[in-house]
């Protein structure tokens, strides 16, 4: 589940929605854009960005870039997605 | 569904309220096929105020007042050719749980004539928002948490998941955790699968403290396939047969001695019945004798005409498949396997499913999730348990009764057993008490459902409380607990305190400036959770104190007494022992001390406040871990 570049989907959990107009989407971008080589974020690289309810996104990321973004400020998790089934 | 709301006494007279019809259930599922006549809207009036949601329309989807929201889900991976890509259900799970949870009344429902009756779900007048996140693969991560932040703040009530992992998680490396979360900051209480994976202990994999965790047992009735052998002896199996093969008796082979040579299979792999592994021009217009249980495709593949399998599994659930065919046990399968090896032209025939009475219900079926929690210990999990098994509710239209190639047989109601069938009955439990009590927190709710529970015996359940929780959902008497155990965001804070998450990860989850300080590192005993679990490690004995908050929701004056049941090896003491109350919502605290001395097992007692009227039960289980 994830792309032939060793990428595979990682949810990256920041907890609650940050207070005042904060974009949390361009925040997502700019955390990723961090971590990423070269500026390139896209959609085949920003799946979800979680903005409405919670705060957080989901990536296609190398174990690297999610370790990176394991340590950084503002983020209570990074875990790779899982595949849940129907009970 | 058609019997199950009966059988734990929700009738369909039970009294409801007038804002029912105000009440959105989110499914986070596979979808749902609109045309479902439980789904019809005829007598629905306009879509709620609160409503911020949308509907995915396209050319094949459309919403209705019944169903007023629907999006789908699906971020990375590819399409199947079966998948619509819209919230239509090509699955047939999404729509079954919808249907159980809040579908509408639609009488002379069956399979095949089978559990007919009229289906009905739990809150028959609510509205469905439709949020699909599972496809022909699985349900991703990524696609839980986009429905789970859509469908918080779209404005739903309640939230429905029959969904999980197989291993578990901590509580913040796992979406349905993070949403649930989210969701009870939010007011909105998720009900969760326990799991399939019973009855291995600590099986369950959804168990966080603020949802709500549903193991799956079963109603008073179960399907019987008789089997005739030419001798004239008739043994019972289980399965879902809609076939009638009326009577006829037909030749009879075992699998062993039908091995399909050609593909350079033996006996040993025949006798299993695989695809591929049976001599076609052997099996074909005869019943094959199996010795294992699978989803029949190697006996349809070859012509068989029906099969007989023997397994110890399927005891106590039944499927359907796309043959004649009963599972029969391993003492039946001996003699009938007997009969086939060492008859000249062995012949039998296969009956069409009879619905019996199943006088041992309910009792948690085989495959539910057990207990104990496998993150926190001192957690009670599961939290109850619902009618999992043999359910009856509406079906995807869009897919033929069984996987089986050869079966083209369509069905608008069907018949299927999980922890996603008992899921939605509390579901809908949960929003008929919503529905009298808008304004109650999750944790109110969810005590109400676990302290009006029908006790349960371990007679039938060894594990007890790991399989049932506080007992059978009683959703007509949950309307009205007494008392309730409140708890809010503030509660789970100090609660992950204890469970050694930091100040700046709680900051950051909850907004909140807690300090954590070490007397949290026993939060746990004291989160106002409806029921009281207790661990040490074997021979150890062990003593706690649990404080405990409950409000007042009953009769303005009362006093409750407490009733304390506890067996040999478990002290129970209440202080003060008894609560007097002279409003609504005034709220009284006590103490509970337990105390256990425990060789390699459980022990299981009960804490009760009885006013006279309300019988506020809570499950007391202390467990060498």
């Amino acid at each position: 589940h994830g792309s032939s570049d060793n990428r595979k989907v990682y949810i990256v959990y920041m907890g609650s929605l940050p207070k005042g107009k904060v974009s949390t989407t361009s925040l997502h971008t700019s955390m990723l854009h961090e971590v990423l080589p070269g500026n390139t974020v896209g959609s085949d690289v920003l799946l979800y960005s979680y903005h409405r309810s919670f705060n957080g996104f989901a990536a296609k990321l190398t174990k690297d870039e999610a370790a990176k973004l394991r340590g950084k400020d503002g983020v209570v998790s990074v875990f790779l997605s899982q595949r849940k089934q129907l009970h | 569904t058609s019997r199950s709301w009966d059988f734990m006494g929700f009738n369909r007279k039970v009294k409801r309220s007038v804002i029912e019809s105000d009440i959105i259930v989110g499914m986070l599922d596979t979808g749902i096929w609109p045309e479902s006549q439980s789904f019809n809207d005829t007598g629905f009036g306009p879509i709620p105020r609160k409503w911020r949601g949308t509907c995915q329309s396209s050319t094949n989807f459309t919403c209705n007042n019944k169903i007023i929201g629907a999006r789908y889900y699906r971020a990375n991976g590819d399409y199947s050719p079966y998948d619509y890509r819209s919230p239509r259900d090509s699955e047939g799970h999404g729509t079954h749980t919808s249907s159980t949870a809040a579908g509408g009344l639609v009488s002379k429902a069956s399979l095949y004539g089978l559990a007919k009756g009229t289906a009905r779900g739990g809150v028959p007048s609510a509205r469905i928002a439709v949020y699909k996140i599972c496809w022909y693969d699985g349900c991703y991560d990524e696609d839980i948490l986009a429905a789970f932040d859509d469908a918080i703040a779209d404005g739903v009530d309640i939230i429905s998941l029959s969904v999980g992992s197989i291993f578990w998680s901590d509580y913040f490396d796992d979406t349905i955790a993070i949403g649930a979360f989210h969701s009870m900051k939010n007011g909105i209480l998720t009900s969760n699968s326990a799991g399939n994976s019973g009855p291995s202990p600590s099986s369950i994999t959804n168990f966080s403290p603020w949802s709500l965790s549903v193991a799956a047992s079963t109603i008073d009735r179960k399907f019987v396939t008789k089997v005739k052998l030419g001798n004239g002896v008739t043994y019972e199996g289980t399965s879902i047969n809609t076939f009638d093969l009326k009577g006829k008796m037909y030749p009879f082979i075992a699998g062993a001695a039908a091995p399909n040579t050609s593909q350079g299979y033996t006996s040993e792999d025949s006798r299993y019945c695989g695809p591929g592994t049976l001599d076609e021009t052997l099996v074909k217009g005869k019943i094959v004798f199996c010795d294992y249980d699978s989803n029949a495709d190697g006996p349809v593949e070859a012509g068989a005409i029906g099969a007989v399998f023997q397994s110890g599994r399927h005891k106590d659930y039944a499927f359907a498949y796309g043959l004649p065919l009963s599972n029969l046990n391993l003492d039946d399968g001996r003699i009938v396997f007997d009969y086939v090896n060492t008859t000249e032209n062995p012949t039998a025939t296969i009956f069409k499913t009879n619905v019996e009475d199943n006088q041992f219900a309910p009792f948690v079926v085989s495959f539910s999730s057990r207990g104990p929690n496998p993150v926190t210990a001192d957690i009670l999990k599961p939290d109850l348990t619902a009618p999992g098994v043999d359910i009856l509710a509406a079906w995807s239209e869009a897919l033929p009764l069984t996987e089986t190639e050869e079966d083209t047989r369509v069905v608008s109601y069907n018949i299927i057993s999980g922890t996603s069938m008992s899921c939605p009955h509390a579901t809908g439990a949960a929003a008929y008490v919503k529905s009298f009590h808008p304004t109650w927190s999750p944790a109110a709710i969810k005590s109400a459902l676990m302290t009006t529970a029908f006790p349960m015996s371990s007679e039938n359940n060894i594990e007890a409380e790991f399989a049932y929780g506080a007992g059978h959902i009683n959703p007509a008497l949950a309307a009205r607990p007494g008392l309730i155990y409140d708890a809010g965001e503030i509660d789970y804070v100090k609660f992950l305190c204890g469970q050694g998450y930091s100040p700046k990860q709680i900051k950051l989850i909850t907004e909140s400036n807690t300090k954590c300080s070490e007397v949290m590192n026993e939060a746990v005993w004291d989160l106002n959770y409806p029921s009281f679990a207790l661990s040490t490690t074997p021979g150890d004995s062990v003593t706690r104190v649990f404080h405990r908050t409950v409000t007042n929701v009953g009769s303005p004056v009362s006093t409750y007494k407490a009733v304390v049941n506890a067996p040999p090896g478990l002290i129970i003491q209440v202080q003060p022992s008894v609560l007097s109350f002279k409003s609504l919502g005034q709220k009284q605290s006590f103490t509970v001390t337990i105390g256990a001395q425990l060789g390699n097992s459980m022990v299981s007692g009960s804490l009760i406040w009885d006013d006279g009227v309300h019988q506020v039960r809570s499950p007391v289980v202390a467990y060498a871990s």
